[in-house]
């Protein structure tokens, strides 16, 4: 799965995912990744996200939409909200997954329960980037 | 407000031998998508939408991601893609799902959104839309690579074996189970 979420001057946000789903998957199996407040959520007043990880799990806890619920709600940061609503999901339904989320502020959420998650971002002309949990790099644009 | 592009290039049991190619293909999404978002050039007067949309194309064209090109196949050896976008200013939103021989569905999903009064579409009929909306219609299997078909040999020699085949069951009615693979 791929996916990207940007905020703009102006503080549009949008976001996207798109996949191939999992290996040896049953014909028609459709996973989390169109499913809005799943795969993908965008709304300029909470933030955007897109998500990655084992679909059926995250379509069944609303992955993005629980992120978002976090940061419209209970007034999380986007780190924040994306880490506990990876971690509840993993808690409760065993699969992992991670996301990615900007908030409506221009703050980032990076968090995945899974082994390992690729992210990258770019801001203020220098690209951060990481794959594996406590390591990132970084390097100019 | 600083604009700023985030991707991710998927979640899983990624090899160590995946990993330098996810992470040139996420960088490479970034430096064709953060030109969407700088205002006044000549690309568009800063669009997210537009950066989202070409950061994830870039994946979609690069084997190394589990998207468009390079997709995970199904039992059959199909690579079946789907995908969505939305916008955060009028919550406006498009998702296509079992489309087939087709490299951008993000694209596809976005066209969705901008022509239709509908948000999802999803299989025949919407491999049907983005052909009839000029979206070239790739020959059969175009999209798989070699690392896609060795893991789905291996997972249905894994399944053979009676190994754990993870979250990847060809039974609908599959109990969960804990194991994980590259990438969902």
């Amino acid at each position: 799965t791929v996916g990207a979420v940007a905020i703009d001057c102006n503080g549009n946000i949008a976001a996207a995912t798109s996949t191939g789903g999992i290996t040896g998957k049953v014909s028609g199996r459709i996973g989390d990744t169109p499913l809005l407040g799943c795969g993908t959520y965008a709304d300029n007043l909470q933030g955007g996200v897109s998500t990655t990880g084992h679909g059926e799990t995250i379509m069944r806890f609303n992955l993005a939409q629980k992120i978002m619920s976090k940061i419209r709600y209970e007034g999380k940061t986007a780190q924040i909200a994306t880490e506990e609503a990876c971690k509840e999901m993993t808690e409760r339904l065993t699969g992992t997954g991670g996301a990615i989320t900007i908030d409506a502020h221009g703050r980032l959420g990076i968090y995945w329960t899974s082994h390992r998650m690729g992210w990258a971002y770019v801001k203020n002309g220098e690209i951060f980037y990481g794959i594996d949990h406590g390591k990132q790099f970084k390097e100019q644009l | 407000m600083e604009p700023i592009l985030l991707v991710h290039g998927g979640a899983g049991n990624i090899t160590d031998a995946r990993c330098p190619g996810k992470l040139t293909g996420m960088k490479q999404a970034l430096r064709v998508g953060i030109k969407h978002l700088i205002p006044n050039n000549d690309l568009s007067e800063g669009s997210a939408l537009d950066a989202v949309e070409a950061a994830v194309g870039v994946m979609e064209s690069d084997g190394n991601f589990n998207a468009g090109y390079g997709a995970c196949l199904n039992f059959e050896g199909k690579a079946e893609v789907e995908a969505s976008i939305m916008e955060g200013s009028e919550l406006k939103a498009g998702c296509v799902t079992l489309l087939h021989d087709i490299m951008h569905p993000i694209s596809v999903a976005r066209c969705v959104m901008q022509n239709t009064k509908h948000t999802f579409l999803g299989g025949e009929a919407a491999q049907k839309f983005a052909l009839e909306h000029g979206f070239e219609q790739l020959p059969e299997n175009s999209l798989i690579t070699e690392d896609a078909r060795l893991a789905l040999e291996e997972f249905k020699e894994r399944q053979a074996s009676g190994l754990d085949t993870t979250f990847a069951r060809t039974e609908l009615d599959v109990k969960q189970d804990s194991g994980e693979q590259e990438p969902g």
